[in-house]
Parts: C-alpha cells; structure tokens; sequence
C-alpha cells in the first residue's frame, strides 16, 4: 500500500452526494455508496454519515467531461472517477459517462469504485499489489467482495485498528474472530479434545486454515467450517501433512514449510517444481522452524525457532541482515518455542502454543491487555470448543519487561 | 503515423498517471523527450502495475493503458520531490 501523507484528524466523518447518476435510483445510489464506505469503516473506528445539505467532509458528485476541477472525464471507459486526498479536500468525483452498475456482471461496478475512490479521500495512494482493492485498473464485478489485506493494512497504518462494534457493546477489542458464543455445530471433537496446532495462516482470499497433522480445517466466525477436516494432501496436491510453518505473502502465495523443505502454492496449486531446500530459498533461515507469519507492523517475514526468531526481506541483499536470529524475548509476552503464528485479517499478530494463544499489540509492541488476558484457549476463541474456558488458561508466556531503546530490536521502525 | 499515434497516447496517459511531467499533456508545449527518460516512464508504469519491465512500449503495456482505472494519479507529485541526502 501507499499513504499519500495527509489523513483526517477526526474520525466520525460526514458526507453528502451533491449530484446523482442520472441512470440510477437515488435510494439504491445511497446504499451502495454507504456500503462503500462501511469497507474501510469495518476495519477502523472510522464512521461516516451522509447529510443531505450544510457542510459534510466529503462531497460525492457524479459529472460529465469538464466539472470545474479542471481534469474533465473522458466519457465511457478510460478514466472513470476521481477524488481528492484529506489535505485536499477529499471529494469524490465519479463520470456520470459510465453505466453505472449495482450487483449486476454488466456495466462498471458503483460499489468497487466507490469503495476505492473512498480509499483516497481518506489518504491511500494506488498500491503495487494486483488484488488490492487500492491497484488502479478495474477489476470487473465481483460478488464476493472483500478487502485485501494490503488495504487493510493501508488503511490501519492511517487510522489504527477497529476497537468498538458498530453496533451495542465492545467486542474484545481488538480480539481475533469475532466470537461471542460458538455453535456447537461449528465444533470438531477430536480438535477441541487436543487444540494444539501445527500451523494455522490466511490464504490470498482471506480464508483462515488450521492444520494438524495429515489434516485441516477452514475456520469460520463460529468455529470451523461444516465439512472439516479435510486431507492437506488432497486440497494441496504435493504437500504432506505434519507442516512446521506457513504464510501467505503479499504476491498471493503460501508458502509451506517443514524440515528442511519448503513448498509455494498459488491457491492450492503447486507453483512450479517442489519441494525446495530452505537453504536455497530462503538464505539465513534454519530446518525445522516453529513458526512463521508476515507482520504487519512492517509487511517483512518472521521466521520463529526455539527462543529466537529472524527478519527476511526479499527485496533486501542479504535477505537476513547479520543482526540476526534475535532473541524472541523481544517479542514481549510471547513465549519461546511457539507451535504457529498469524497475522489474522484484522491486522493484528497471534501467537500459538500448546493450545493456548496471545495477541500482539504492534503499537506497544508487547501482547495485548484485555480482559479476559492473554493468553486464552485457543480451542474456545478460535475452534469454537464451547466447553472450552473462556477466561484466561495457563501458559508458559514469559513477561518480560524492559525499555524500547531508539535501536528497535525486532524491525527497523520506530516505536 | 500510426506508430506515432500509439506512442503519443501512451505518452499522454503516462502524464495523466504522474509517470512523466505533466507539460507532456500541454499540447501548446512542444515537448521533446529523451529516450532514456521515455523508456524510464515506462519501465516504472511496468514496474507499478506488475509486468515485465522491458522499458518497450510492448502490447502486454498497451493493453493495460487501455483498461478502465481511476483517474488518480499512480506517483503523486512528480517533478516536486527532492532527493534525498
């Protein structure tokens, strides 16, 4: 993602669509235009309310060719809307030249464009990343819209994490899957009788996957999903069970890893010839590693093994800069010897072990205090066991306290 | 002509998407490039949008131009920046 370099100060915003379409319903213009904006609001504490007159943030108008802003519309196709950054203003400018669409496969999707033109008046420039809401190019309708984590991350670099639910209470701010009461239903026995794991990690499309053993198992809201577990050798063909470590990096791939071998999937297909030696794909990274993920304090890639852990950037040479393996310690609350990591889609990073897990905070750097404390049942939390405890569960996490120095030791950031 | 054509929408277009200076698009400048710079515009929009980067104005490049996008530019504020000591 990009930051144009200027955001809003307040975060309950206001809005006001000064000049329909003149093919579509009003009424239908209003929904599709607030379900626009609850994208990014869905992940932040952003809220926006549309006004009918006075003054608003963001002023919404749908215009042909010339419209006083002195960069006219070029009529159906090429460019098809515009908007300004916060410092600018953060109007939103749409060519009223297109057909605009609603959940329809013809004409130019209003929700997408709407979604993304948003994307810039609240501070996000285009990303680089192909399947990110923020990338330039139309992407043609798609009905199973959801957000791409770069965009995510975008946007949370910029107004923080959602901590309230939009409506009633909290929610376990900023917990992981919004679980409030599991289904029994949505409970797999054999899982919640042993929660450990061996590698839990997002795909490109945002699924989460569990994996144990010669199995896995997709997890829902509530739990995990009807029809689980499955065989890992039959929904990735060529990779075995007993996975040590997995991430799914920004190009979109998933990257598998165990002994001394790893393996990278697009999707569920086998991206070229593997498995691959570690040693060779990824200089400086040891055998047998615990744990991976790609943290989104900085989009770089974690690797976890025993008490220490190490950065891998591939756009750097080396990939692992010779300060490296540091202490896990550093990662403050986290224990050693983890059994998986994940940055889950709400941005923050989760740690597992021995059926119990804990939630990093990337702003004070140490794990998250809620209530109940970390760490929690995984089996509960994640699995949706119901007779799994709720509360706080015995852990070996080891809470060590010391001072950030400017010489951060797990990335080059500052805290 | 038509190959003068194609090369001078794309030079439009990667004006109007911040990878050249916006004079290009000022059609009372008569603009002239050097090569090293063209082939630099595009290599970046390249870059940026995920292709080879080759630096040629290949059809892989020109299809691309051609999709619908948003108007915003991709590298904001070009001609503005100053480099860095």
């Amino acid at each position: 993602y990009a930051l144009q370099g200027s955001r809003w100060r307040v975060k309950n915003l206001t809005y006001k669509i000064s000049k329909y379409p003149s093919r579509l319903n009003r009424d239908e213009v209003d929904t599709e235009l607030a379900k626009a904006f609850s994208v990014w609001s869905d992940y932040t504490d952003l809220t926006f309310t549309q006004k009918r007159s006075g003054q608003v943030h963001i002023e919404i108008r749908f215009e042909k060719g010339e419209h006083g802003d002195g960069d006219p519309f070029d009529g159906p196709g090429g460019t098809l809307a515009h908007a300004y950054f916060p410092v600018y203003g953060g109007d939103a400018h749409f060519d009223d030249a297109e057909m605009w669409s609603i959940n329809s496969l013809r004409g130019t999707n209003l929700f997408q464009v709407a979604a993304h033109e948003f994307g810039h008046s609240l501070g996000l420039s285009h990303s680089d990343v192909r399947t990110a809401l923020m990338a330039p190019f139309y992407r043609g309708y798609n009905k199973a819209f959801q957000l791409d984590q770069d965009d995510i991350q975008g946007i949370q670099a910029l107004y923080g994490h959602k901590t309230q639910l939009d409506v009633g209470g909290s929610f376990p701010s900023p917990s992981a899957p919004r679980i409030t009461t599991p289904q029994p239903s949505a409970e797999d026995p054999a899982l919640c009788a042993d929660p450990n794991i061996d590698t839990i990690f997002n795909s490109a499309d945002g699924a989460t996957f569990v994996f144990k053993g010669e199995h896995y198992w997709r997890l829902t809201e509530n739990g995990v999903a009807a029809g689980y577990p499955r065989l890992i050798s039959r929904s990735w063909p060529g990779l075995t069970g007993n996975i040590d470590a997995a991430f799914t990096y920004k190009n979109g791939k998933t990257y598998f890893f165990k002994g001394s071998k790893y393996w990278r999937y697009n999707g569920q297909k086998m991206d070229g010839q593997y498995p691959k030696e570690i040693s060779e794909g990824f200089t400086g990274i040891p055998d047998n590693l615990d744990a991976a993920l790609v943290w989104s304090g900085n989009g770089k890639i974690y690797f976890y093994k025993g008490s220490k852990f190490w950065r891998f950037d591939p756009a750097q040479r080396p990939p692992v800069k010779s300060t490296y393996p540091k202490p896990l310690s550093n990662w403050e609350g986290i224990p050693d010897n983890i059994d998986a990591a994940l940055q889950y889609t709400n941005g923050y990073t989760y740690f597992f072990k021995g059926g119990s897990y804990w939630r990093f905070n990337d702003r004070t750097f140490s794990v998250d205090t809620d209530n109940p404390a970390f760490p929690r049942s995984t089996g509960y939390w994640w699995l949706g066991c119901s007779s799994a405890p709720k509360g706080t569960v015995g852990g070996n996490a080891k809470y060590i306290h010391h001072d950030h120095d400017d010489d951060d030791e797990v990335g080059d950031i500052t805290f | 002509a038509p190959a003068f054509g194609e090369t001078n929408k794309a030079m439009m277009y990667l004006a109007q998407y911040g990878y050249l200076s916006p004079s290009v698009r000022n059609p009372s400048s008569g603009h002239i490039m050097d090569e090293s710079s063209w082939k630099k515009a595009i290599a970046e929009f390249q870059s940026f949008a995920g292709l080879n980067t080759t630096g040629e104005l290949d059809e892989e490049t020109k299809n691309l131009m051609s999709l619908p996008r948003c108007g915003v530019k991709d590298k904001v504020g070009f001609g503005e920046s100053r480099s860095k000591r």
